[in-house]
């Protein structure tokens, strides 16, 4: 663990605690993408399935418990809760044009080909794209909530700080993982804008 | 190869 990727990850949860008490105290997901949430919530659990097989460390465990708590709380918010105050007209991303071309890619590169690899690599570069629906949507809304562009901002920064960490443990540890340090770059390219 | 899979970070 370094301080890159213990920010990062502090970020990423500050970024999804934003959003889910942004919801829950406006009582409304007005301007978000709904798709966007459902992709994460499918990165997640695509990711952490290893939760069943491998303890690695109590903050590991902990954090991903977290995600996937949160992930599918705000996309039962959006989509039960507060499904009245879904803006669907706007949120009109085709995401079959992420998920099927992501996950031929996840079958061709990978690592090893394993289930749970696949499914790993898979969340990987799922990852990457899983905000162009709610990008998509401010582009079509023209605006954006100041707490949206809060989340974005803390969503972005953290894989940012991934790229940090994996230039740190490449230097340090020798350590890099090829599939994850492209995807992330793709990724934080995407939310510069 | 092994430590590649050994995914430690979230």
């Amino acid at each position: 663990m370094n301080v890159f990727r213990l920010t990062g990850d502090l970020s990423h949860l500050a970024a999804i605690i934003i959003l889910l008490l942004k919801i829950w105290k406006t009582r409304s997901c007005a301007g978000i993408s709904g798709k966007s949430q459902i992709l994460f919530a499918l990165v997640f659990t695509t990711r952490y399935l290893d939760l069943l097989t491998s303890f690695i460390s109590l903050y590991n465990t902990s954090m991903k418990v977290i995600y996937i708590g949160c992930s599918y709380a705000t996309v039962y918010l959006i989509y039960m809760k507060f499904r009245a105050t879904y803006d669907g007209n706007h949120d009109s991303f085709r995401v079959e044009f992420l998920v099927v071309p992501v996950g031929g890619l996840a079958v061709l590169i990978n690592h090893d080909f394993s289930p749970l690899e696949i499914l790993w690599t898979f969340s990987i570069y799922l990852e990457s794209v899983a905000i162009l629906p709610q990008l998509f949507m401010i582009s079509k809304t023209g605006e954006a909530e100041t707490i949206t562009t809060h989340y974005l901002f803390c969503l972005g920064l953290y894989r940012a700080l991934y790229l940090f960490n994996w230039i740190w443990r490449y230097y340090f540890e020798g350590f890099f993982d090829m599939i994850a340090i492209v995807a992330g770059v793709v990724q934080t390219v995407l939310y510069c804008d | 190869e092994d430590d590649a899979n050994l995914k430690d970070e979230l």
